[in-house]
């Protein structure tokens, strides 16, 4: 049964885009047929997979907004890896969020457009902008999970509450089968008071405490390397604490289910 | 003369709203009357400076949504240090991108909201959110200077490219008076590879050399923690790494101007 798990947070830079494109590679190293969906205008998952985007080559852009014309089959690139699969994204996605505004059903044209090939993974990972806006309501309107990656800083941990609204507002009005599959606590620094103190807070919070997932991402500078050389971590240095604590969350994941 | 000056970047988490809080912080131990304009949603600048919103207290959302009946008098607010001032942000303001989609002169409406007061302040700085949109747009249309904060990651790096290419359009279309202050590389970490790596790359592209400033900010847990306790590091922990950064990239600043 295909899992379709959205990574999300409005907050910039709490490795939304640096999960999604590792716990592809995890499970696709397990033996799964993964895809990985990229919704961001600025396509860094799709770089993260060292996918290059060729000059008339169909993104999920083309996706979303020729919904007839264009089919997911048209889109899905391969990677290096084999069963780690892409729909790639690219720069005129941010126009999609003005074009698409007055459109019936505009929340829905993701689920349109991948809805025929969804059962031919184990899991389709989706990495989603630092906005709560239309693009970010295609996915949660789309995905079955969310998992929420956040960095143990006040800011991010500041932005759990409207994303929760947005989340739950999605669940009532346009997808009853939502449900957040937990929050993994990322650039976990352990030589610093805000990381520890941070990281407390998501375990003493009782909206939040139920949903943190075990697995703590601590910072490594290797993951910013693998960032660089267009690489999941998991294959770059695959004995890297990075590495680690990336493949303790596929597993985590892979054992437990949504609790909500 | 008033130098308005937007900090933007689409990428997220590269520091933007700690280059506000912690520039408007220096330039007013200076003895300079600073207005920090908090245009991102989350208000994490709004919070950086220890400000709470309470219920019914106008924001920069009303400015700009109800420009004829809030003034730039009714949203500015004092922060615990004086000639510090602040257009508080909320959540609301996330709304903004969509009801002002049809409106005429969209771009334009902080600037019309903010024009009358902008003589009386030697510095506004503007924070935006991690997006080009709309709300970006009407930071870009108001401001004279833009300073693009980037960190040292190949993501930020990667996104250097997309910003330039809004910031001239808006230039060309909108605001001939915009230009480029300056690019300052932000979370630095001098004990790793990549760092060194996208700062060598910054240095070395025809593109961005002669903007990028001398002072880079270092990667100083001091900073994360003065955004936990929300005061502006500078007046938290005087004599940080993080302090001394962001005093430096203050007096760059007084000292030199525009290059485009
Ligand atoms: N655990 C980590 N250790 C070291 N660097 C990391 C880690 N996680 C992420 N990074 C780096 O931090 C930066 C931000 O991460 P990433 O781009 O994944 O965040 P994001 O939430 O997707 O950002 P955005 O909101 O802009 O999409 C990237 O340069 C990434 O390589
Ligand atoms: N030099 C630094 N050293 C340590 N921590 C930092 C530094 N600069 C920023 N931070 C921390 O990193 C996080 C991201 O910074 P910040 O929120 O200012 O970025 P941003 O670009 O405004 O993000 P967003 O795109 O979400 O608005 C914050 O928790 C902040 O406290
Ligand atoms: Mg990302
Ligand atoms: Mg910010």
């Amino acid at each position: 049964k295909t899992r379709i798990i959205a990574v999300a947070n409005e907050k910039g830079g709490v490795g939304k885009t640096v999960t999604v494109v590792n716990l592809g590679a995890a499970f696709c190293r397990e033996g799964k047929a993964v895809l990985v969906v990229d919704m961001d205008p600025q396509f860094n998952a799709t770089r993260g997979l060292g996918v290059d985007i060729e000059a008339g080559m169909p993104t999920v852009y083309d996706l979303i907004k020729e919904n007839e014309s264009i089919t997911a089959t048209d889109v899905i690139v391969p990677t290096k890896w084999k069963g780690l699969d892409l729909v790639p994204s690219h720069v005129d996605l941010a126009g999609a969020e003005v074009e698409l505004i007055d459109e019936a059903g505009r929340e829905n044209r993701l689920k349109e457009g991948l809805e025929s090939i969804s059962g031919e993974y184990d899991f389709i990972l989706l990495d989603t902008p630092p906005s709560l806006s239309l693009l970010t309501v295609n996915v949660l309107a789309y995905a079955k999970e969310v998992l929420i990656p956040c960095q143990t800083h006040p800011y991010a941990y500041a932005a759990l509450d409207g994303l929760f609204d947005t989340i739950f507002a999605v669940k009532e009005n346009i997808n009853p089968d939502l449900s957040i599959t937990g929050i993994v606590a990322t650039l976990f620094d352990s030589r610093t008071r805000v990381s520890h103190n941070i990281l407390e807070k998501l375990k003493n919070d009782e909206r939040y405490t139920d949903l943190l997932l075990d697995t703590v991402i601590r910072v490594n500078t290797t993951i910013a390397e693998s960032a660089d050389v267009s690489k999941p971590v998991i294959f770059y240095r695959k004995s890297s604490y990075g590495s680690t604590d990336y493949t303790s969350l596929a597993n985590e994941l892979l054992t437990h289910r949504n609790k909500i």
